[in-house]
């Protein structure tokens, strides 16, 4: 399959999905806020997969607009960046859409 | 001047200095809260300095114990990263140290 086949199998196929860079203090940002609400994301370190990273992060902005790190999916659906997933949480809509996408 | 030589004399030489990395989110946070203090600080984007740039990292991390970027200092001072002058702008202790260090 191509890049963007994987890409939207991977969404399609599990409730949380965050595409990261492992040095990324965002990242590390959005991962802890799912570990506090015991949920697993998928999480993959586009820096530790070589020349792959970077092009999955090009799929990823013709996919979603969006190239920077780190990108959230949920349900399949694209969230955004950390900024807009902590203002999901905030609001009070993350855990709803966390429990509706079965993440728990 | 070995690299080392060079960020000393680079630090003391200017009242604020930042060594940042120009994509990354908490390097553009230190920098914003110093810009809304109406304080021009010294910003080296490590990234974009080729091979130096991870050179001068690893000397910062001799000299500090902190490899990680954004690594400040005021007054010649090491700092720390971006939390640790957000917490000092919240404790009040960190306009004062400006204001000592001419920065403003
Ligand atoms: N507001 C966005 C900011 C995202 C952002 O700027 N991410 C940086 C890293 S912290 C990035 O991806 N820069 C380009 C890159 O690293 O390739 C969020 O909250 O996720
Ligand atoms: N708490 C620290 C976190 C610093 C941090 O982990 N920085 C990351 C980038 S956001 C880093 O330097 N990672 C290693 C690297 O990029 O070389 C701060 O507030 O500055
Ligand atoms: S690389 Fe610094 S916050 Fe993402």
């Amino acid at each position: 399959p191509s890049l963007e086949e994987t890409v939207k199998t991977t969404v399609a196929e599990n409730p949380v999905v965050v595409y990261s860079k492992s040095w990324c203090s965002y990242s590390s940002e959005v991962k802890s806020l799912f570990n506090g609400l015991q949920v697993k994301p998928l999480v993959i370190e586009l820096d530790q997969l070589g020349a792959e990273g970077s092009q999955l992060q090009n799929v990823l902005e013709k996919l979603t607009g969006q190239y920077t790190v780190p990108n959230v999916f949920i349900g399949g659906k694209h969230i955004g960046g950390c900024s807009d997933t902590v203002q999901l949480y905030n609001k009070g809509e993350l855990e709803p859409m966390l429990a509706e996408a079965n993440a728990k």
